[in-house]
Formats: structure tokens, sequence, C-alpha cells
């Protein structure tokens, strides 16, 4: 399935990568 | 080269989404305008009225007061990431806003809305911003996400 990476779908992955932004302090280096 | 150009039709989709004026082209954002009434919407305290009100409308295609806008925004936004996002930027995210004016590099345009995007998803709205990223075509978000893992990977550098 080309939208399979590392066993998480092309959607997870972008869910996972957002929500992990959302979560990190505003204004917080790194 | 390419995938900044590619970038920059990505976060033309994204740009959109603050439904600004002058914002339908990449043409259009060379100018400067429609950037700085987005840096207007994600952060009005820092690019507040006053701020907008120095960056010229009637750009026609005169790449003089394009560029004089580009730096103003260039400018700002380099001292947002300094002064509230306490950032600092990689030289090599810095675009030639003078080939952006002058010839409408798109590589140049796709660092500068990098940039732009990268205020959207640290302020303090960044919630707002984020959650707005993610009803984009999943293409999109994948360019946008791609776009600040550079940025903070190396905004330290």
């Amino acid at each position: 399935d080309p939208n399979m990476k590392g066993g998480q779908t092309s959607e997870g992955v972008l869910a996972n990568f957002f929500n992990s932004l959302l979560t990190k302090k505003a204004g917080s280096p790194g | 080269s390419e995938d900044k150009a590619e970038l920059c039709d990505s976060l033309l989709s994204w740009l959109r989404t603050f439904k600004v004026p002058s914002c339908t082209s990449k043409h259009d954002l060379a100018s400067g305008v429609a950037i700085a009434h987005v840096l207007h919407k994600i952060d009005p305290s820092w690019f507040n009225e006053a701020w907008v009100g120095r960056i010229k409308e009637e750009t026609g295609d005169n790449w003089r007061i394009k560029v004089s806008n580009l730096k103003k925004i260039l400018q700002s936004m380099l001292e947002y990431y300094h002064d509230v996002l306490g950032q600092q930027v990689a030289d090599v995210h810095v675009p030639d806003v003078s080939l952006i004016g002058e010839m409408g590099d798109v590589a140049e345009l796709g660092r500068l809305v990098q940039l732009v995007l990268g205020c959207a998803v640290s302020c303090e709205k960044k919630q707002e911003h984020i959650q707005q990223i993610m009803t984009l075509e999943e293409s999109v978000q994948h360019v946008v996400m791609t776009a600040i893992q550079e940025l903070l990977t190396k905004e330290h550098v």
C-alpha cells in the first residue's frame, strides 16, 4: 500500500505530526 | 529550487484560507501585500495596522516598490522569530527578496512563505492555524509538514 509508511497510514503520519505541534508550547524553540 | 517552487504552490492554497485580498496566484504574492495581510491575521499585535499601513498596496509592475515591501516584511518576520518566538532563522531559510520583487522567483517566494508558515504554527494562536492546515488536501498537508520540519531542524544551525 503506497499510503503505508512504517505501518502507519499517510493520514496517521500527518495527524501525529500536527497533533505533536499542537501540544508543543507556543513560542518554545525546537 | 523545484522543491521550493512546489512548496510555493502548496503554501498558496494555505495562504488562501486566510481570505485576504490579492491572493489568487503566485504572481500576486510577489507584491508582498497579501503576505502582509496574512501576517496581520497571524499576530495582529506584532504585525499591527500601522505596520500593514507601511506596505504599499498599489505596486503595479514597479519592482522597486515590491522589493521595498518584501524587505519590510522579511525584516519584521526575522525580528518576530527572534523577539517573540525565541527562534533563530538559519541563513538557508532567508529568501533573497530582490529576486522575488524583480523576477518573481518562485523558489525564493517559497522560502518567504515558508517563514510565514513558521510564524503561524509557533505563535500564540497556533492551535487555530494548525487546525486550519489539517483541513487542507492531504497532498498539501504533506508539503506543509515537510516545510515545517525543515524549519524546525535547521532553526538552530
